[in-house]
């Protein structure tokens, strides 16, 4: 259990919070859709 | 060490956004047929480094047709992109272009345009009318009489066909042709044309004066048919008039 433990600690401490309000950034490609969807 | 690369551009990208208005410019200044089109979406731009100030930039648009015939000489930036129901049209693109000290310029283009799913329109609007092909006989004959009662109706000029630019058909809950096509004046009046047809021909490229009409031709239940043309002035540049009709679908390079 305290390899398990460990193991958590280091995925836990891996993901960083996104600060409040934060927006992710649109995927660079295709771009917005002017008129419609096809 | 040397320095990185500079980032990807991505497709919402002002300068992304500059290359396809030049791209669209440059497609639409070559179209000999049919209608203008507008930009829909940047599918894809690559940024191929020549040297100082000097770019290759590939480009993947996607365009839509505009309402805008390409004797009409409404800048695009006013023409009506053609929606969804009215059976729209599509284009894609593959550009390459190069960026040489901020200016941009087209090397190369290829087009290929299609029509929208028949099927996801009638999921949508069972009764819409479809695109159907230009030489169609029912489409044929709907354009010889329309402008033929066009002609029979004016005092002015004597209207001939330069090329169909759109036909669609109706089959529920009544049989309806809708057409639309180009027509440039004669030298003749209609009532001169009524004498010898043969005689009027199309004025010269520089005193052109090209229109555009929409006909509807009913058959069932009743029938009825109902012309519209327009006239758009005179214009200086002309298109060859050679060719009657260009169905979409068709590469262009």
């Amino acid at each position: 259990s305290v390899a398990n433990r460990a193991v958590a600690e280091v995925a836990q401490h891996d993901k960083v919070p996104h600060p409040v309000g934060f927006v992710p950034p649109p995927p660079p490609c295709p771009g917005r859709i002017r008129h419609f969807k096809i | 060490a040397p320095a990185a690369p500079p980032a990807p551009l991505g497709c919402d990208d002002p300068e992304s956004e500059a290359a396809a208005e030049v791209a669209v410019s440059y497609i639409n200044d070559n179209i000999h047929h049919g209608y203008y089109f507008a930009l829909n979406r940047i599918e894809n731009i690559r940024v191929l480094p020549q040297g100082l100030n000097n770019d290759i930039i590939f480009l993947e648009l996607e365009l839509l047709e505009t309402t805008c015939h390409i004797l009409n000489p409404t800048p695009l930036e006013n023409c009506t992109v053609r929606s969804f129901m009215d059976h729209a049209v599509e284009g894609d693109c593959d550009i390459k272009m190069q960026r040489l000290d901020g200016k941009l310029s087209v090397l190369a283009s290829k087009c290929h345009s299609h029509a929208d799913s028949s099927k996801d329109l009638i999921k949508v609007c069972p009764d819409c009318p479809l695109l159907t092909n230009l030489s169609n006989t029912e489409v044929l004959t709907t354009v010889t009489a329309a402008l033929n009662h066009y002609n029979s109706k004016t005092a002015d000029a004597y209207l001939k066909l330069i090329e169909i630019g759109r036909a669609k058909i109706q089959y529920h809950p009544a049989h309806v042709v809708f057409s639309e096509f180009a027509v440039a004046a004669t030298n003749c009046s209609a009532a001169e044309a009524k004498v010898n047809v043969e005689n009027c021909q199309l004025l010269p490229d520089d005193q052109s004066n090209f229109g555009f009409c929409t006909a509807t031709m009913v058959t069932r239940p009743s029938q009825d048919l109902t012309v519209d043309c327009k006239l758009y002035g005179h214009q200086v540049s002309t298109p060859d008039p050679g060719v009657f009709y260009c169905p979409p679908g068709q590469d262009t390079a």
